[in-house]
């Protein structure tokens, strides 16, 4: 039980630091975005 | 004894830890599963996020194909409008292209600067072709010198026979080159071999010369209506046609040429007023004339004695 409870703690973090990652990706793409439509309009 | 003996066989302990241990497995499955939910909730959390990612790059991916249509759209009507007078893309066009590409400048700029392009290149066109000025002259028949005196000092950088000419072109560049850049191009009249045709392109940036050997000269200028070479008279004019100007000062007949006849009595009079004119102005050619004139009376007292 306590080999799981390790495991899933970092399961946990692993995921964690992927969604951070994506968070700031979501950023960048959305700020790119806006500059074009800022342009194109 | 044997009740001591069996007495002593009860176990009297209070079995305290029995509780504990359950507790430490209920904690225990109790963070388990918190552990597990919380694992959950943030992998619910990566999927939503990935879809978005994949849904923004998309959005990103057309809008920018769209704006890449739009830039090539207005590239190819640019293209079409200036084309004709020019095959070749110019460089200051490029740059805006590149710009709106890049840097997502818009197309209203671009436009912008191919108009102000082409005003530009159609000032230059107009400048070139107020320069340009082509003046008659009337010399000796027996003279083949292609030496035109105009006032001005040249220096002579080349010749050649041209096709529609048997008479040799000779080429002058004024002598204060490079600061001042005015050429000139010296042939003979096909109709008239007497007559010289000077064309000069560009405007002197300096005075004439005060020193001008006007006394023995065969041929002078005067300015009739267009652009003469001398920098003031230049500066006057605003023709966008090649100015044309005849001088004849060897002989009283006129010149034959057929774009510089002048048949008219007015025309006349006033060249030969602008002739008097300039010819007064000339101070060597007063004091030619008063030695002239002494010399004349001189010989008649002589005579009369």
């Amino acid at each position: 039980k306590e080999e799981s409870a390790n495991e899933l703690r970092e399961e946990l973090n692993r995921v964690n630091s992927e969604n951070k990652k994506l968070t700031e990706m979501l950023a960048t793409v959305w700020e790119n975005y806006y500059a074009l439509h800022h342009h194109l309009e | 004894m044997d009740q001591y003996s069996s007495s002593s066989l009860v176990d009297t302990s209070l079995d305290l830890t029995i509780g504990v241990t359950r507790m430490r497995v209920d904690e225990d499955s109790t963070n388990t599963n918190a552990l597990v939910d919380e694992l959950n909730r943030v992998r619910a959390e990566n999927k939503k996020l990935s879809e978005m990612l994949t849904l923004m790059c998309d959005n990103y991916n057309v809008l920018r194909k769209q704006l890449m249509e739009y830039v090539n759209k207005s590239n190819m009507a640019e293209r079409d409008q200036i084309s004709p007078p020019k095959k070749r893309k110019s460089p200051v066009r490029d740059d805006a292209i590149s710009s709106a590409v890049i840097g997502g400048v818009s197309e209203s700029s671009s436009t912008d600067q191919s108009d102000q392009y082409l005003c530009k290149k159609q000032r230059e066109k107009t400048v070139v072709k107020e320069k340009v000025s082509r003046v008659y002259y009337k010399t000796e028949a027996s003279d083949t010198t292609l030496v035109v005196k105009d006032g001005y000092q040249w220096r002579k950088y080349g010749q050649k026979v041209t096709r529609d000419n048997p008479s040799p072109r000779a080429y002058f560049k004024c002598a204060c080159a490079p600061s001042c850049s005015v050429k000139k191009k010296v042939q003979r009249s096909v109709e008239d071999q007497s007559v010289l045709v000077a064309t000069y392109e560009g405007e002197h940036n300096h005075p004439m010369p005060s020193q001008i050997d006007s006394n023995n000269g065969l041929n002078r200028y005067v300015p009739l209506g267009g652009a003469a070479p001398s920098a003031a008279a230049a500066n006057s004019s605003s023709s966008l046609a090649e100015p044309v100007t005849t001088v004849d000062l060897t002989e009283s007949k006129k010149v034959m040429s057929p774009t510089s006849r002048i048949d008219f009595p007015e025309v006349q009079k006033l060249l030969v007023e602008q002739m008097a004119s300039s010819l007064t102005k000339d101070p060597n050619f007063t004091a030619a004339l008063a030695a002239a004139v002494t010399g004349r009376l001189y010989q008649q007292n002589q005579t009369d004695k």
